[in-house]
């Protein structure tokens, strides 16, 4: 996997050498020259570039890559000049962070095709697990499916899954039950529910949410 | 639940308003009162205050909180301060936002009980995603537990899910199918694959990462 990084802040440079450590050809590119040296000993290669030149750009032949990702931040302009220099040479799709929500609307108009929004995404994971009395862990997988870790409802303690009824009463599947640090996984319909055991549980995020204590 | 955020950078606001939307009852602090004013309509009560000073925070009664989130980012110092001051108050659990791996050391050895560095885990989630051919979405549940959405192996088409041999082959099981936009839950054995299909897998990290095309 070829991979094009723009922008080493904070989660450009940790994503350059994530994707550089699970094998992709990472090319990782700032304006700061001292990033780029930072990140030069973990990367195939690392350049000091100017997004915002088309020239510069070109030099790099984006074309070439399977993946570009744009994570420049406060510098809002360059974040979306860089998405149209790319979208004018002819890239078809382009991942971009975005630093606030009008920054990803306005990334999403000029045609960035992934947006990602990390302090959005880890915000709504943190405040579902602390408003929700009994919500250990949660994760939206789609808009669809959303995964959670919960202590089981109050009265399904000694039940087998069967009895607990926790499928017909809430509409989501036990997945997995975690048991004194080890993980039960697709656990059978007899399966006894004991104290100090939690769920893993899967299900429309509006059913998920409702699993509480 | 009644929460405290101390900190409204785009962590700190993007939860705080979020965790209100979702029943908190939350108090939200900054040294900025401009950013406290923006909070403001969104919260239970918004008030400007140092973390650094420990009469400002004995003030709010932090022992009142269900949780306390310390979201403050550049500052290391007043981050690490509003910690040890909550700590020496007496506080049992906070959760804290770190901007960089050794600041999650520090926070850690001061007796933060949560880290969250949102940068860093949507940069692992994305590089997954990168550089696993094949890998539509990636989420490590658990030390022990990710669900991926995978195209299915390259061989499986037209074959049943018993008859795939997935779960022999790659130690995961098909929690669901993607098919035509809808999701399929718990596919039964013999659920045939389609072309088009997608399958959401669950599995032990490093078997999940296998199912590749
Ligand atoms: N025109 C440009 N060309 C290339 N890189 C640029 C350009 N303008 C800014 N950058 C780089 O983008 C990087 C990320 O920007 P910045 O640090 O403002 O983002 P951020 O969103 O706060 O990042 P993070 O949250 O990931 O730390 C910086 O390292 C900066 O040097
Ligand atoms: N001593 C303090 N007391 C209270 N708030 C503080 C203090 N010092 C800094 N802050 C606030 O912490 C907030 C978050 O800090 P900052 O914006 O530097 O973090 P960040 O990690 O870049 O945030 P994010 O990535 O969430 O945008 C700021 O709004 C700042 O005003």
């Amino acid at each position: 996997m070829k991979i094009l990084v723009i922008g080493l802040g904070r989660f450009g440079k940790s994503f350059a050498i994530k994707a550089a450590r699970y094998g992709g050809e990472v090319v990782a590119v700032d304006i700061d020259e001292k990033l780029v040296e930072d990140v030069e000993p973990f990367v195939t290669d690392a350049k000091i570039l100017d997004a915002t030149d088309m020239n510069a750009l070109k030099e790099l032949d984006p074309a070439s890559f399977d993946h570009i990702v744009v994570s420049i931040g406060e510098n809002l302009t360059a974040s979306i000049l860089a998405v149209v220099n790319l979208k004018e040479l002819g890239i078809e799709h382009i991942i971009a962070k975005a630093n606030s929500e009008i920054h990803a609307k306005v990334l999403e108009r000029i045609g960035a095709d992934e947006i990602i929004y990390p302090e959005d995404e880890s915000a709504e994971r943190l405040a579902m697990k602390l408003t929700h009395k009994g919500m250990l862990e949660y994760f939206e997988i789609f808009k669809d499916l959303s995964v959670a870790e919960v202590e089981p409802p109050a009265d399904v303690t000694g039940k087998s899954l069967k009895d607990s009824r926790i499928r017909n009463r809430y509409n989501v599947y036990v997945i997995a039950i975690r048991r004194n640090g080890e993980l039960l996984t697709l656990p059978g319909p007899d399966e006894v529910i004991h104290e100090n055991d939690t769920l893993v549980i899967m299900g429309r995020p509006e059913d998920v949410e409702k699993v509480r204590r």
